[in-house]
């Protein structure tokens, strides 16, 4: 009688076999077909690069580069082609940015290269790459990773925009400081939203939402520093291009609001301890023009005093503002004409662009940091609910 | 275990936009 003899975890080398005719099967139950939604949600973070990974250790470590080349070329079409066809559901963006990096940190990490050895262990070492160096490889990997998070970016900031201007402008939280409008009737005041309408709350909620399911998917702590990053910009630079067209937002309860608004974002990255990521620092511009629209605006000693505190401001910007601003009652008057000449005289010597919007559309650039994992590949095991039964741990 | 004289061979590979390329004729001629 056969006898099957479990082997024991250490005899593992931490490939999977597999035949070049299962190849497209690999890739549509593992890429194309794989729902994050679904079966995804209870793998282990990663699960899908790792996999992938160890085939591609097989086929190296019997030297068919050929076997090696088209696996690749299927797994970069595979995922290129899933973006396509759900290139608009954040949770399949953002589990393929996570996955892909992975597979390019595991491309390093058992590169046999010793500036990605420092942190592996011995075992990990045995398991480098044999015959072929993929350095070329790595490149193309790294390039797609660049455009599945410009898709991410994309993605998160189509659902972002629509809260945007009502959430941070338009919907106000702070009792009694709007009471008057601008045209001196006193407002119906309501804590509570009107249906349909969009609150600061909403974007919080949306950002929690965005950070939640990165953190499950394993994508980088970096990486998700740099999308908060970006968040943030594109929030301030909407909201400010906003308040730069619209006289109703320039007033001082207006600016209040919008000091409330920023210290609530503030909070909530300090909640998720982002504070360091830089995004604080992209709502620099909106934060300046929230307290222009409070300070004093009269004496020569308050022009100097706005021009050395808006220095991420342009002049277009500070000006619109100042011409824009609009007194809440009959005791407070507009910004006289002199002292926006005033303004403009001290600034005329800054080097800047003449530009008076912020720019909705740019992404900073993104980088990858190595990021070794501590997983070890000889422990892995696949679950059925991915059908890839016809893959043979080795 | 590799001897770690034995040095790896050098894959060469396609650009990104390469890839893409060949994947659209791929396509286009399979029925």
């Amino acid at each position: 009688h056969p006898v099957n003899i479990p082997r024991r975890e250490k005899d593992f080398q931490g490939m999977l076999e597999y035949k070049k005719e299962d190849e497209l099967k690999l890739v549509k139950n593992l890429i194309l077909e794989l729902k994050p939604r679904g079966v995804a949600v209870n793998l282990i973070p990663g699960l899908p690069a790792y996999i992938l990974f160890m085939c591609l250790r097989h086929a190296d470590y019997v030297n068919d580069d050929q076997k090696v080349r088209t696996l690749l070329t299927s797994t970069i079409n595979s995922i290129k082609k899933i973006l396509k066809k759900r290139g608009d559901d954040f949770e399949t963006v953002s589990f393929w940015l996570s996955n892909t990096c992975r597979f390019l940190h595991c491309l390093k990490q058992y590169s046999g290269d010793e500036a990605f050895m420092k942190h592996n262990t011995s075992r990990q070492n045995e398991h480098c790459l044999s015959n072929f160096d993929l350095a070329e490889y790595r490149q193309v990997i790294s390039d797609l990773a660049i455009q599945i998070y410009q898709q991410l970016i994309k993605c998160m900031e189509n659902i972002l925009h629509p809260m945007i201007v009502s959430g941070m402008l338009e919907h106000e939280t702070i009792q009694g400081v709007s009471g008057v409008k601008p045209t001196g009737l006193r407002k119906r005041t309501s804590s509570i939203a009107d249906e349909g309408t969009y609150t600061l709350d909403s974007i919080l909620r949306q950002l929690s939402a965005f950070h939640s399911t990165m953190c499950q998917h394993g994508t980088d702590p970096e990486l998700i520093k740099q999308v908060v990053k970006q968040q943030f910009y594109i929030i301030g630079a909407v909201t400010l291009n906003n308040l730069l067209l619209r006289k109703d937002m320039c007033s001082w309860s207006k600016g209040m609001q919008i000091r409330y608004n920023v210290s609530q974002l503030e909070e909530w990255l300090r909640d998720k301890g982002l504070m360091t990521c830089g995004a604080k620092e992209t709502l620099e511009p909106l934060i300046q023009a929230a307290q222009l629209l409070q300070v004093k605006k009269k004496t020569d000693e308050d022009a100097e005093a706005i021009c050395s505190m808006c220095q991420a401001l342009t002049t277009a910007q500070i000006v619109k503002v100042l011409n824009l601003y609009t007194p809440v009652n009959e005791f407070e008057e507009r910004v006289s004409v002199a002292f926006i000449r005033t303004i403009q005289t001290r600034l005329r010597d800054r080097c800047e662009s003449p530009q008076l919007l912020m720019d909705t559309k740019m992404i900073y650039p993104v980088t990858f940091p190595f990021n070794p994992s501590c997983l070890a590949l000889e422990t892995i095991q696949i679950p059925s609910s991915l059908q890839l039964g016809f893959l043979t741990r080795v | 275990p590799r001897p770690a004289s034995r040095p790896r061979v050098l894959l060469r590979a396609p650009t990104l936009a390469e890839m893409e390329e060949m994947n659209i004729s791929e396509e286009e001629e399979s029925p």
